[in-house]
């Protein structure tokens, strides 16, 4: 059950322009249901290469062109998707590439192709249509030749050279699980076409790509989103619902790089730690990450061979949220080691400032993640409550960190990042400096109307 | 939260991943902001896409449709001052106060709570078994001060931490109540003075438990609120 969508790659939120023609130029469709009808008037014209879905009026625009083609430009789009076919667009060739219509125009050797509509230098029987898409002087392979496409050459001396067009399959490889990999195959190790993760057909599934940009689920390509032992896809078929694909590993695995593995505290999910903490926050041994029992799991050390399942410690396999384990009580299956410190992950500071800071003058000028700040006088991004002639005495030059306002976690600044309006700076407190303590007898409690709630408890509560 | 009961607490949300599934605990501070602790998320600009609040249901895993439950993208994280272990959440839109949402109030600036005074925590955390998986517990805490508690806790607790009584009983946080609350029942109101951190162990008998100290941070929540 395959979609026509199969065939092709899609830009989200793109349009394509042609600069030698006015936008309205090409009709548009309304009276298709969803881009995969659309996809399906568009397949077979040999003079349709791409289309725009119009995700507001459900409308299509079938396109002659590629974002490859001359004269042409890739605008952003709040209304418009681009699907391309992938025989344009991709790289990279399927099969023997028969079916490749890239733009590639030299051979292997480095030779430049000659025009197919060309006899000179070499002559040839061939004659470009629609159907056989010799166009130009592109790599291609009309004549089924195993290597591949292939071209005549502008060397008289050389008739026709391969162009050395990688197989999809070789153009890219796997490291580790093959969780960042992105190469363009798109058939399973059984020869099954993937379902495109956009669409819930045959198999509905959770991994919708706009809730895991991370994940590069792009098409029907094959990916791995959830820390499987290597990439898999859905599949057309059926009666088979996933499947893994067959892809090349890449060289010799490269060990993590030092410096992203922690031991005594973990930094982002943890994927990097190499601790020996070997409990769950609530205190559970961990199990044996190659023992099956209590828990028979697919998290084989051999399999996973870069993410160090030694003995029972916590790690993070799979892209979870933090550090985590099978547990060894049975009716736990897994949990999180949350008990493992978070490494700091503010950037070094560079300065230190007394009190609360209010009489900071120093030149620092970027918060303790790292962002520049915002000059004070500036109006963007953001608009300032404090300003150089608003608060004289702060003394608000340039973009230096400052407290105009006496906050007691220190100098801080707005920043240039348009989603942080203000954030402390890479600053420290002097060593010299202890704050007052805060441990006195409680003083006098004002409050509002919150915190209130019904008490009671309502037993039928549990009943639904 | 281990040795709770069943309960009540209208301020108290779940925060749910991409996939739907609880992984943290949290207050609700203003109708679009949430309190939680950092621990919860991978970093301070962490994607946010997919992530939610749901708000209004007392089940672990409220029933699509459920009456009450509200379900909140999360579109913004802000980062505490380094040491306090907070986030503060900006909700998509503002969540529908009722009888099953509520705010909690803010302590005053750097109040501390005073020792005996009765708090209670909140959360649809692991249990160990001596709970309801199935629905939000709470269970009843005492304040003990920062000089006893760093007895047992050798001197380690600072001043930007408080602590509550270890009972003979196990009875605290755990796994899934990160980012919960420590609500004190103070002057008729239940104020929002800690919030559930992951400690050493869950629920140990006769250990106090550590909690991050809203009061210590009530100014930078209110500057947040302010220049957003």
């Amino acid at each position: 059950q395959r979609s026509p969508l199969n065939d092709f790659q899609v830009l989200r939120g793109t349009e394509l322009q042609h600069l030698l023609h006015a936008a309205g130029s090409r009709s548009w469709q309304e009276d298709v249901a969803d881009a995969e009808e659309c996809a399906g008037r568009c397949r077979p014209l040999l003079d349709c290469r791409a289309f725009h879905y119009n995700v507001s009026s459900q409308g299509c625009q079938l396109l002659p062109w590629t974002q490859y083609s001359p004269h042409t430009r890739l605008q952003r789009s709040g209304q418009c998707d681009l699907f391309q076919k992938k025989d344009y667009v991709r790289s990279c060739i399927m099969d023997n590439g028969v079916g490749y219509r890239g733009t590639l125009a030299t051979t292997a050797g480095g030779l430049p192709c000659q025009r197919w509509s060309h006899k000179f230098p070499n002559d040839h029987r061939y004659t470009p249509t629609l159907r056989n898409g010799l166009e130009e002087n592109f790599c291609r392979n009309p004549d089924g030749d195993p290597r591949g496409p292939w071209c005549y050459t502008t060397d008289s001396s050389v008739r026709f050279q391969s162009c050395g067009i990688k197989s999809c399959r070789e153009a890219a490889c796997v490291r580790c699980n093959g969780e960042e990999y992105r190469g363009a195959v798109d058939r399973t190790e059984s020869g099954r076409e993937c379902q495109r993760w956009d669409l819930q057909h045959p198999h509905p599934h959770p991994f919708e790509p706009g809730k895991f940009l991370d994940k590069g689920l792009d098409d029907n390509y094959c990916r791995n989103p959830d820390g499987s032992e290597r990439p898999w896809c859905y599949t057309t078929d059926p009666q088979l619902p996933r499947e893994f694909c067959d892809l090349p590993r890449c060289g010799s695995e490269a060990p993590p790089r030092p410096e992203a593995t922690t031991l005594h505290c973990f930094r982002g999910k943890g994927e990097g730690y190499r601790g020996s903490a070997n409990t769950t926050a609530a205190g559970v041994p961990c199990q044996r990450w190659d023992a099956q029992s209590p828990h028979r799991h697919s998290f084989a050390p051999a399999k996973y061979a870069c993410k160090d399942l030694r003995e029972n410690f916590c790690r993070n396999p799979d892209g979870s949220e933090a550090p985590w384990c099978f547990t060894s009580r049975p009716g736990m299956r897994v949990a999180f080691c949350y008990q493992i410190r978070r490494c700091a992950d503010d950037v070094r500071s560079e300065d230190c400032y007394h009190g609360a800071g209010e009489l900071y003058r120093g030149s620092v000028s970027k918060t303790r993640k790292g962002v520049a700040c915002q000059r004070w006088a500036a109006k963007t991004p953001h608009q300032p409550q404090f300003t150089p002639t608003s608060v004289p005495h702060a003394q608000l030059e340039e973009n230096f960190c400052r407290n105009p306002d006496g906050d007691r976690h220190g100098p801080w600044c707005y920043t240039t990042d348009p989603g942080t309006p203000f954030d402390y700076c890479a600053l420290r407190r002097c060593e010299s400096d202890q704050p007052p303590s805060i441990l006195e007898p409680p003083d006098q409690v004002p409050f509002e109307e919150c915190g209130k709630r019904v008490d009671h408890w309502r037993p039928h509560l549990k009943l639904r | 939260v281990v040795g709770g009961q069943p309960g009540n607490s209208p301020w108290t949300v779940s925060l749910r991943n991409r996939q739907g599934q609880h992984f943290c605990g949290g207050s609700l501070v203003k109708e679009q902001w949430v309190l939680t602790a950092r621990q919860c998320f991978s970093s301070c600009h962490a994607p946010l896409v997919g992530y939610e609040v749901w708000l209004g249901t007392l089940f672990h895993n409220p029933q699509p449709g459920e009456p009450g439950l509200q379900r909140v993208p999360v579109t913004k994280m802000v980062c505490g001052p380094s040491g306090s272990q907070l986030v503060l959440l900006k909700l998509e839109r503002p969540a529908a106060l009722n009888q099953r949402v509520a705010l909690i109030c803010l302590p005053p600036e750097q109040y501390v709570v005073p020792p005996g005074t009765k708090c209670e925590i909140a959360g649809w955390g692991e249990t160990k078994g001596t709970g309801d998986d199935t629905v939000l517990n709470v269970a009843s805490l005492r304040v003990i001060s920062n000089q006893e508690c760093n007895v047992k806790h050798r001197g380690r607790v600072q001043e930007s931490e408080m602590c509550t009584e270890g009972p003979l009983a196990p009875v605290g946080a755990c796994e899934g109540d990160y980012g919960g609350p420590l609500a004190c029942f103070t002057l008729d109101c239940w104020v929002l003075e800690g919030i559930i951190i992951p400690n050493r162990v869950c629920a140990r008998p006769r250990w106090p438990a550590v909690f991050t100290r809203v009061s210590v941070f009530v100014d930078w929540i209110h500057k947040v609120l302010r220049l957003d």
